[in-house]
């Protein structure tokens, strides 16, 4: 009984899933595919029941799963499109979508205003750049006296924050990565292009009858 | 770049948390 469950949760999603997906993502079918095996084998990392949940998703970052993070846990968040706290398939579809190399800038700069918006307030505010600040030093054993921190944070927000309200709304979000291309650099995955070559064993599990190109 | 010659969101860029691309190491 134990295997025949266990067996079920590897099968690839319905073709229906598969084609839906790739028509409304960037994804060939063959690529949904291959992002399935993906998928597979980070959401068995801890248990195996066809969901990623935080622990797998930080297991699969960081390679360590007791490493708690702002940064991933809020990508996570963001993943997790139905708010249940584990992110299925589609959510991790549709998600790893916008960084396709080919989805237009607009999504990818409206991902990462989110990303930061860390209290979807619909801005991004002094004291959640300060507190993700806080939190990349700490990772990283950077060392930063406060008024440092504070003389980057005004410097920032003088050139993002064009109306001076103290905190940043998405057009200014926009005019700022459009004056600092590389901080959309993140938003781009050069490897979802070669994703049927990196898992080539989805060939073998495929449900649709023709791989679609 | 030395980190005061940046602005916020470079630096926050820079979190491993943000780098996706670990993803696919598995």
């Amino acid at each position: 009984m134990g295997c025949f469950v266990s067996r079920s949760r590897r099968k690839f999603p319905a073709q229906e899933k598969t084609v839906t997906l790739a028509a409304e993502t960037a994804f060939t079918v063959s690529e949904v595919e291959a992002l399935y095996e993906l998928f597979r084998s980070i959401s068995s990392s801890v248990i195996d029941d066809g969901l990623i949940n935080k622990e797998e998703f930080q297991l699969a970052i960081f390679k360590n799963k007791k490493k708690e993070n702002i940064f991933a846990t809020r990508i996570f968040d963001l993943f997790d499109v139905k708010k249940k706290g584990v992110i299925d398939f589609e959510d991790f579809v549709r998600s790893l979508n916008v960084f396709h190399p080919n989805v237009s800038l607009e999504d990818k700069i409206a991902f990462s205003f989110r990303l930061y918006d860390l209290r979807n307030t619909g801005f991004i505010e002094r004291a959640e750049v300060k507190e993700m600040l806080i939190a990349l030093l700490y990772e990283s054993d950077m060392k930063l006296a406060d008024d440092v921190i504070e003389t980057i944070l005004n410097k920032t927000f003088s050139e993002a924050d064009l109306n001076e309200d103290g905190k940043i709304d998405l057009e200014e979000w926009t005019n700022f990565v459009a004056k600092n291309p590389s901080l959309l650099k993140i938003m781009t995955l050069p490897y979802l292009r070669d994703i049927t070559t990196s898992f080539p064993s989805f060939i073998f599990n495929s449900n649709v009858d023709e791989v679609a190109a | 770049d030395q980190p005061t010659a940046m602005n916020a969101f470079e630096l926050i860029s820079l979190s491993k948390g943000l780098n996706l691309e670990n993803l696919f190491d598995i």
